[in-house]
């Protein structure tokens, strides 16, 4: 596995700033809105730029906090490039402010709460009617909703609380799982603690959404490998996650036509996400999932056999890679290169999986190539990088990590909950991996 | 309120106060949970 875990620490996290490296770039960051596992990422509606907020005034004697307005010029996820009212042209003191602080209001928050709107004291000289400014400006212009606030809050509670129990994919061991129990969350990501982990370390950082993690007695109700834990003993305060807290999957009839063992398609390698391998369903199991097994690489046990949903947008049929220009990674060992697909299920006497049977849906996105965004480097699930989408194919992304080598890209579903907007890990308090 | 795509825009009177005094203007703030 392809893993970069070691080689950050060269620059401390808090040195790096979104602002500067987006304006210096000339890039733009992926709306909130593409990120709907994402605070607030269901109702970002209407932030955009020309939006007017009370923001802190930093520019000011006043020995009490005083607010002034400013205006959005520029958006990149949670975070605004701001220009306070009476700078017109200006730019030189504009400033980039994370949109969910709690210091960000809509116009009209001080007036209610018996604050004055003070003007910074740069540009205090140069309006002697302040209320006649103001109303020019700011009539027929937009503001935030005014329950803004009371979303930002809402929206960053999360379910899982730390002791809570769940059953998560053995990252030692692909083709089965653990139970684990939740010892931090962190804006809807949890390190999970492997029970039996002696000293706490054996841990394992995922989205309260991700397909790895399931309710207790999820592997025995499908028929998914399990390690039994020796802890017979629940200590005080843990709790098995109620089911409900968990990401569904869409139902579906395995009693007509459906996946079979032995049938071939392209999967994404989970050990090496750059990848979109040649693959066999090595096993069907209930509600709809399946166990995978990448071909070339699979040990005789099946022990790295990886489970995946029949509606994965990981899977995919057989001719996808060509279709789509993209490189389909050959089984290793094989040596009939150039790789092609009829000669090896006539080599290997398989069937290719019908096309039917997979997720065609393709969702409204709104990425873009060349966006910036924070994600999951999931070869090392605990970090978090500053990243760019690179490729887009139907629903498929390909993220490169900013400052690296194109081989740790990985092929990441548009959906994913390991993507989040730029600006996510200063409003969570999770630490940012900066460009290498 | 006025529809633009799936979003509502509400026209919304909304006070302001400084230190010469309070008044109103009229601003659009959407209406984001639709």
């Amino acid at each position: 596995a392809k893993s970069k875990a070691g080689m950050y620490g060269l620059v401390p996290s808090e040195s790096f700033d979104w602002g500067p490296y987006i304006c210096v770039n000339n890039t733009s960051g992926a709306p909130v809105s593409c990120f709907k596992h994402a605070p607030m990422g269901t109702c970002w509606g209407g932030i955009e730029e020309g939006v007017r907020i009370e923001v802190l005034n930093s520019d000011t004697n006043h020995s009490t906090k005083v607010y002034w307005i400013a205006e959005i010029v520029k958006l990149a996820g949670f975070k605004a490039l701001l220009r306070y009212e009476g700078f017109d042209v200006d730019s030189s003191k504009d400033f980039w402010c994370n949109l969910c602080i709690p210091e960000v209001h809509p116009v009209g928050w001080c007036a209610s709460s018996g604050k004055p709107l003070v003007p910074p004291k740069s540009i205090q000289h140069k309006h002697s009617n302040w209320k006649a400014f103001l109303v020019k400006r700011l009539t027929g212009a937009k503001t935030l909703p005014p329950d803004f606030n009371v979303k930002v809050h809402e929206n960053t509670q999360f379910p899982f609380k730390k002791l809570m129990r769940v059953e998560v994919v053995d990252k030692n061991y692909l083709c089965r799982t653990r139970v684990a129990l939740v010892e931090q969350v962190i804006g809807g990501r949890l390190r999970l603690v492997y029970e039996e982990s002696q000293d706490g370390s054996d841990d394992f950082w995922c989205h309260m959404y991700s397909p790895l993690i399931h309710n207790i007695g999820w592997s025995r109700s499908i028929g998914h490998r399990f390690k039994r834990s020796d802890v017979t003993k629940k200590i005080e305060g843990q709790v098995d996650a109620p089911p409900q807290l968990f990401q569904k999957v869409r139902d579906v009839d395995q009693s007509v036509d459906w996946f079979k063992d032995g049938m071939k398609l392209e999967a994404i390698d989970p050990l090496n996400l750059s990848a979109i391998c040649v693959a066999t369903v090595r096993k069907v199991l209930a509600d709809g999932y399946l166990m995978i097994g990448i071909d070339g690489s699979e040990a005789v046990d099946g022990s790295d056999w990886f489970c995946y949903h029949g509606t994965s947008p990981s899977i995919f049929p057989v001719g996808f890679c060509e279709i789509n220009s993209i490189e389909l990674t050959s089984p290793r060992g094989y040596t009939k290169l150039p790789f092609k697909w009829f000669d090896y299920l006539r080599e290997t006497a398989s069937i290719a999986a019908p096309v039917k049977l997979f997720n065609k849906e393709v969702p409204n996105h709104g990425f873009q190539r060349g966006m910036k965004l924070e994600a999951v480097d999931l070869m090392e699930p605990r970090l978090v990088c500053v990243a760019t989408v690179t490729r887009i194919v139907h629903r498929l992304l390909r993220i490169h990590f900013d400052g690296w080598e194109d081989e740790y890209d990985q092929w990441v579903d548009c959906e994913s909950p390991d993507l989040y907007p730029v600006g996510w890990c200063q409003l969570t308090g999770y630490q940012l991996q900066p460009p290498r | 309120g006025v529809e633009t795509g799936a979003r509502k825009w509400e026209q919304k009177q909304v006070q302001i106060k400084t230190l010469e005094g309070e008044f109103s203007v009229t601003m659009w703030a959407s209406d984001n949970h639709k």
